[in-house]
């Protein structure tokens, strides 16, 4: 599903030269459940934004279904994050003027769906991450875990086969980490590709497979043993 | 040190009122270490947000040092806040367009050093949260937990009586937010009063008292076990 070859992400400050993404080799098959993990700035987000089509590499090839993402075109490109690609990420980014509603509602316009369908959908996710009584807010009228629960079912309204998500739950306590987690492992059950990054050892273990990142260079690869 | 009577948030939106913090009646003395712990939206940034001069509770008063908070001038707020407090966002609050180095000297103009001096103290804040070699940085230009790092820094730059720090650990790994629990440990054991909001069990372990908010009251109050 995801072949990652030489990938490469630069920044150039003056003289110096940031390698976050430094020669990645990886390839990711079709509903695995993959942790990345990593020390702060190590290179995690910006893999999950190259893998989400969101960002570009500096060198090096990311075939995404076969296709080389490089030659897609910006129409091409928005249409794969649309309709295949639900992303959480590690700073929300919510519509701060549109209510929690209408935030997860959002993703649905593409799919075509009349509004009455989207808003159904909509509310069902919310419920699923307990925000129902929320969903008239805005963000700055929700706290952090709320507002990072409004980014969840926001990704996963869509169900979307390739579930990107930055720490979904960094701002939420154990039971409510707990919950979502149990979202995470059914979408999986469904056959979809979840991929996530987590600061969290209870967390990783929910996932099949554990990528350790360091200073942009895959460190570690390995499988996690469940029944 | 602190004395919250009878405090009360709430927020009408149309019929219904959400209850942010209910009857709240607190004291914490100079120099306790403590945590408030919690599920999400119950209450804790809003309870940070009270104690750090940055909001106006609805009902009840708050004693700081034995003056009444609700009757202080805006200009004697914003010289507690300065001179007093130090306060770390569940959300950073970084300036967009200044460098890490410019965020973290920011909070010195109001001590009055000279620019040479403030520089200084700011470069000695970035080296201790291992953020050094990133100071040109401006906040898009860095991770996750760099941000929250950097926001950490500013709150420690003033060296503050009061600590008050909203989930600083929830973007860092574990070997990162040990090294930041050893700085909040330095702080307390120089005589600092230390109230942080944290999920992880390990962070809160650190104080030496536990407050459990649920639906905006005071669910639990007790001491960590520690020699
Ligand atoms: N401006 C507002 N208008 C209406 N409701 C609000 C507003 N700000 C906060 N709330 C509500 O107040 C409650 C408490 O919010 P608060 O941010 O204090 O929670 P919290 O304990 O910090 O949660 P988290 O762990 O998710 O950060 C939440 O249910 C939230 O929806
Ligand atoms: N626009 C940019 N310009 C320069 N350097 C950048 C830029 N964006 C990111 N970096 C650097 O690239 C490195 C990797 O960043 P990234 O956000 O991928 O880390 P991360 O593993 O997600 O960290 P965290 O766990 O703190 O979220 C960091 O050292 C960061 O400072
Ligand atoms: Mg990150
Ligand atoms: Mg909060």
């Amino acid at each position: 599903l995801i072949n990652l070859m030489n990938i490469c992400k630069f920044y150039h400050m003056g003289d110096q030269t940031v390698k976050a993404l430094d020669h990645i080799n990886l390839a990711i098959e079709e509903n695995e459940y993959v942790a990345f993990i990593g020390s702060s700035g190590s290179g995690k987000s910006t893999m999950m934004n190259i893998l989400g089509c969101l960002d570009k590499p500096t060198e090096g090839e990311y075939l995404l279904n076969g296709k080389q993402v490089s030659s897609l075109s910006q129409n091409q490109l928005a249409e794969i994050r649309n309709q295949e690609i639900g992303f959480i990420f590690q700073s929300f980014n919510l519509l701060p003027r549109a209510s929690a509603l209408d935030n997860v509602m959002l993703p649905l316009v593409y799919k075509g769906l009349k509004l009455s369908e989207r808003r159904k959908l909509a509310i069902e996710a919310l419920e699923k991450v307990n925000l129902a009584d929320r969903m008239g807010h805005i963000p700055s009228q929700l706290s952090g875990g709320q507002r990072q629960r409004v980014a969840i079912a926001r990704a996963l309204v869509t169900k979307p086969s390739i579930l990107l998500a930055d720490e979904p739950t960094g701002n939420l306590d154990t039971q409510t980490t707990r919950d979502i987690m149990v979202l995470f492992d059914e979408l999986y059950h469904e056959g979809q590709t979840i991929i996530m990054v987590t600061h969290e050892d209870d967390v990783a273990s929910h996932c099949r497979r554990v990528i350790r990142l360091s200073d942009g260079q895959v460190k570690d690869d390995y499988q996690n043993e469940k029944e």
